[in-house]
C-alpha cells in the first residue's frame, strides 16, 4: 500500500508547477 | 510586472501554473474538504507522462483511490459514462496515457464553475493579496 501511495503521490508531484 | 497572485484571479490554468498559487488553492480546498479535485487533477497530467512499465500499476492506484468509491467528491463529479470508460480500459493490457482525459475534463469544469470562484472569494485569498 505504501508504495502504491509512493508512486501516486510521485505522480501528482511530478505534475505540479514547479518554483519559477 | 503583474504580481502573481493577480495572475491567480485570470484563470484557473494560470492559478494552477504556479507553485505558490497551486498550493494555497489546495489548502483552500482542505478547509473546504475536496483537495482531492486537485490532486486528481494533477494526478491525471502525471499520468499522461508517466512510463510504460508504470502506467499499469498507476492506472489502476488512481483509479481505486479516486474512482471506485463513490462517495468521493470526485467519483461523485465524474459522468457515470465516464467512469464506465476508466473501469473498462484499467482491465486492458496496453492503456492509453490519455485514458483519465476526459475525467480532468469534468473536474476541472467543476473548479471552474464552483470551487475556483470561491476561492477568488475566500478569505485565504483576500489574505494573501
Amino acid at each position: 500500500i505504501d508504495s502504491e501511495d509512493d508512486l501516486l503521490q510521485e505522480c501528482i508531484s511530478s505534475a505540479m508547477p514547479k518554483k519559477k | 510586472p503583474t504580481p502573481p497572485y493577480l495572475k491567480w484571479a485570470e484563470s484557473l490554468h494560470s492559478l494552477l501554473d504556479d507553485q505558490d498559487g497551486t498550493n494555497l488553492f489546495r489548502s483552500f480546498l482542505c478547509q473546504e474538504g475536496c483537495e482531492d479535485l486537485v490532486d486528481f487533477w494533477f494526478a491525471c497530467s502525471g499520468f499522461r507522462q508517466t512510463s510504460q512499465d508504470k502506467r499499469a500499476k498507476l492506472a489502476k492506484v488512481i483509479y481505486r483511490k479516486y474512482i471506485v468509491d463513490g462517495s468521493g467528491i470526485v467519483s461523485r463529479t465524474i459522468k457515470a459514462a465516464t467512469k464506465s470508460f476508466i473501469r473498462d480500459c484499467v482491465g486492458k493490457p496496453h492503456l492509453d496515457p490519455a485514458m483519465f482525459e476526459q475525467a480532468q475534463t469534468e473536474i476541472q469544469a467543476m473548479m471552474e464553475e464552483n470551487t475556483y470562484p470561491l476561492f477568488l472569494k475566500s478569505d485565504l485569498y483576500l489574505e494573501y493579496t
